[in-house]
């Protein structure tokens, strides 16, 4: 058994948990946040078989996709005068997904 | 050192908690969502010697029982003609749980 | 690569989150429940080379501070007469660690 963790874009989770209902495999879902862009995303944990590791990340690859953001850096706090720093744009993956291994399984 | 995940219907996660505590088991609760009713649920995060492994799984088998659930399933979108769908009954269980390994624990 | 999952109080998690930041470490975080205290506290997911942990868990280390939190025990339901159980002071962590194997790694 593995623990597949996969942190996506909110735009992707729906499809994501759709696909994986479709090929018959069971997900659990998280409400997460970025450390860096502070920005709402979604952490899915999905215990597969070992075999199906490929086929579970293959549906992940699919279903999202990367996309480029614009943010605007923090203005320097306390000067007025300083210019509001130009927007830059960050590109967010994805997926970032990291498969464990599970010692025991139970569900009852 | 193991972590137990365990996702649990919301309905036993007070009850598991308390008697987690009673136990002497720490443990951290978050909020989560079922893949495929997208109905609320909890999972746990429980860290334990991996001698207490089996403790813990008999303690989440005592609090957390399996419901039957009846869900409606989306009416396919636009037909106005069609039928609502007759309700289907799911049988939620008591608890989805993984043991992983731990190779390195500290806490301050 | 390693898994680093860290409970910390929420008043250090947005300190937390700058430091790994700064140090180009990237991170999720989750918002989670303490078991025991049933207060509010942020679960991180931060994904990093094995060589790495150390400096991890040093971050953690500078950015999380223990504190005394005080609780009064909820009263004996019922018996009005009942005295409000003194409040006690509990001690609180500045984080607890788990370090879990990484047995593949993707990002697209
Ligand atoms: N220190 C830094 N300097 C410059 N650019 C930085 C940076 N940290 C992150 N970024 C960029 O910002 C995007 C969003 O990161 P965020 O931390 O908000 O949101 C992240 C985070 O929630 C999660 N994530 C990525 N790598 C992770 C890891 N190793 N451990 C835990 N979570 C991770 O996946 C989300 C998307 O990550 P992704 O790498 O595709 O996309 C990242 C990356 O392109
Ligand atoms: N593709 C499908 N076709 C037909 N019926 C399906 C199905 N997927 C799920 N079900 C049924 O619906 C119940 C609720 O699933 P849900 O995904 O909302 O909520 C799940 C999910 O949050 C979690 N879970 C179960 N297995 C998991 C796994 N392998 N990985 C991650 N989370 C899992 O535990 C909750 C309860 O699961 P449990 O198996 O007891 O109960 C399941 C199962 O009886
Ligand atoms: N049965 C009990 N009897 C007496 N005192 C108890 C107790 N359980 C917990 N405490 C005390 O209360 C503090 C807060 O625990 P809480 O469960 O709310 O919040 C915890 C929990 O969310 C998490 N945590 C700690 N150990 C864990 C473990 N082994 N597994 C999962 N989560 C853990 O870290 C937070 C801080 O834990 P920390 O140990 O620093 O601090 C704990 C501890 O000092």
């Amino acid at each position: 058994m593995r623990l597949v963790i996969a942190v996506v874009q909110d735009k992707d989770s729906g499809r994501l948990a759709a696909e994986l209902v479709k090929r018959g495999y069971r997900a659990t879902k998280l409400a997460s946040t970025g450390g860096f862009l502070k920005a709402g995303n979604t952490t899915f944990l999905i215990g597969v078989e070992n075999d199906q590791v490929d086929n579970v990340v293959d549906c992940i690859r699919h279903s999202c996709r990367a996309r480029e953001q614009v943010v605007t850096p923090f203005a320097p706090v306390g000067n007025v005068e300083a210019v509001m720093p130009a927007p830059i744009a960050v590109q967010v993956g994805g997926a970032t997904v990291f498969v464990l291994d599970v010692e025991h399984f139970e569900h009852f």
